[in-house]
């Protein structure tokens, strides 16, 4: 563990939190997209389920337990608890375009042995999945043009949250001679996925703004 | 160590 690696870990914790609280307190899942809700749902229980037959350490198989469940629950809070706040008609991103391409692609690159190959390709599978999950969401974003700032420090999070794997695989590399390269190329690109989104964030969100897309 | 996800990562 490094200090990269944990403030990621609290950065992703924190997001999942925020977007709880949002839920909550404006009894609306206006503006949060189910379909990017669901894939984190798949990535979890995908990449997690290891916590049945792995242990590393206990904030491992804590923080696994409070993925998944939490990503459960918001599930629950969208798709039931104030489903007529959701609006499937700005939600319109195919989930398929994403599923399949990151099935395709774990099946062909992935770190199965002859120990270990569905663990494995469930691994890769849910890295793959995970660096383009956020779409729909950042889809539903340029449809509406306008987000609520709690909203936006979710979205902020969570993309803070790979954004400092990065520091962490560079830090692993130099003092572990670690590398993993699945996990390396999918949070570069799961992470310049929010490039537009930062930029406006650190233009608007931080100086009181609201936040807007440019027409 | 190298071509192995590292377990300890989330």
């Amino acid at each position: 563990m490094n200090i990269f690696r944990f403030l990621g870990d609290l950065s992703h914790l924190t997001s999942i939190l925020i977007l709880i609280h949002k839920i909550q307190t404006s009894r609306s899942c206006r503006g949060i997209s189910y379909k990017t809700q669901l894939l984190y749902v798949i990535v979890f229980v995908s990449r997690y389920l290891d916590l049945v037959w792995t242990y590393v350490s206990l904030y491992n198989s804590l923080m696994k337990l409070f993925f998944i469940s939490s990503s459960s629950y918001i599930l629950y809070l969208i798709k039931i608890r104030f489903r007529p706040t959701l609006d499937p008609s700005i939600d319109t991103f195919s989930l398929p375009y994403l599923i399949i391409p990151a099935a395709i692609l774990s099946l062909i690159f992935n770190y199965a042995d002859e120990k270990a190959w569905l663990s494995e390709v469930l691994w890769s599978f849910s890295i793959y999945l995970e660096s383009v999950a956020i779409l729909p969401q950042l889809f539903l974003l340029q449809r509406t043009g306008e987000a609520e700032t709690i909203t936006t420090h979710y979205l902020f999070a969570l993309g803070a949250y790979r954004a400092l794997y990065i520091p962490n695989w560079i830090y692993r590399y130099a003092t572990e001679s670690f590398v993993d390269p699945i996990a390396i190329i999918s949070g570069l690109i799961q992470t310049a996925l929010y490039a537009d989104f930062f930029y406006i964030y650190f233009t608007k969100v931080i100086r009181g703004q609201k936040f807007e897309l440019p027409a | 160590h190298v071509h192995t996800h590292a377990h300890d990562e989330l």
